[in-house]
């Protein structure tokens, strides 16, 4: 464990929460891409099966766990509990061209050719872009909440910590993995975009929005 | 070897 890896899943763990917080205080998921909460959700289901496997310490064992709950919990509130609010029709990104190709990838490229390695090559494939339905619904309607935007940046910031987290792990443990690596670099390029706007924008007291 | 130390990561 180092400072990277720390400061990235508690920047996590805080997407995560912030997340579910604007959703239950406002009583509302607008503007939340349910699509890319559903792929989250997959993404650590399809990951954290080695819970059933392996135990590799207390505090990688309960992230785990509070990462699917909330996952799921936060499905829960936008396509159950607060269905009425969600809009489905700005949520309209084509998630079987990121599952599909995401999958074939999956099984071409991974380390060792079982199903648990290759589901879980397949949830850092699936993580890398899982956030395109939510972006892609931000670009159509122009504009999203400042909680919103703190969500976003905290999640982007997760990975881009692991990044500095890996250059670490070479240097000092001579480890690498360049799947999640390659995958960890597009997740990260995908928020450049915003993360300029966040700076720009959101950091200045403006709300986001993007000129029509 | 080199799994076991990768699957620490979250």
């Amino acid at each position: 464990m180092n400072i990277f890896r720390l400061t990235g899943d508690l920047s996590h763990l805080a997407a995560i929460i912030i997340l579910l917080l604007k959703i239950w205080k406002s009583r509302s998921c607008a503007g939340i891409s349910g699509k890319s909460q559903i792929l989250f959700a997959i993404v650590f289901t399809a990951r954290y099966l080695d819970l059933l496997t392996s135990f590799i310490s207390v505090y990688n064992t309960s992230m785990k766990v509070i990462y699917i709950g909330c996952a799921y919990a936060t499905v829960y509130l936008i396509y159950a509990k607060f269905r009425a609010t969600y809009d489905g029709n700005h949520d309209s990104f084509r998630v079987e061209f990121l599952v599909v190709p995401v999958g074939g990838l999956a099984v071409l490229i991974n380390h060792t050719f079982s199903p648990l390695e290759i589901l879980w090559t397949f949830s850092i494939y699936l993580e890398s872009v899982a956030i395109l339905p939510q972006l892609f619904m931000i670009s159509k309607t122009g504009e999203a909440e400042t909680i919103t935007t703190h969500y976003l940046f905290c999640l982007g910031m997760y990975r881009t910590l692991y990044l500095f987290n890996w250059v670490w792990r070479f240097y000092f443990e001579g480890f690498f993995d360049m799947i999640a690596i390659v995958a960890g670099l597009v997740q990260t390029v995908l928020y450049c975009d915003f993360f300029y706007l966040y700076v720009t924008k959101v950091l200045k007291g403006k709300k986001l929005s993007l000129p029509a | 070897e080199e799994e076991a130390k990768l699957k620490d990561e979250l």
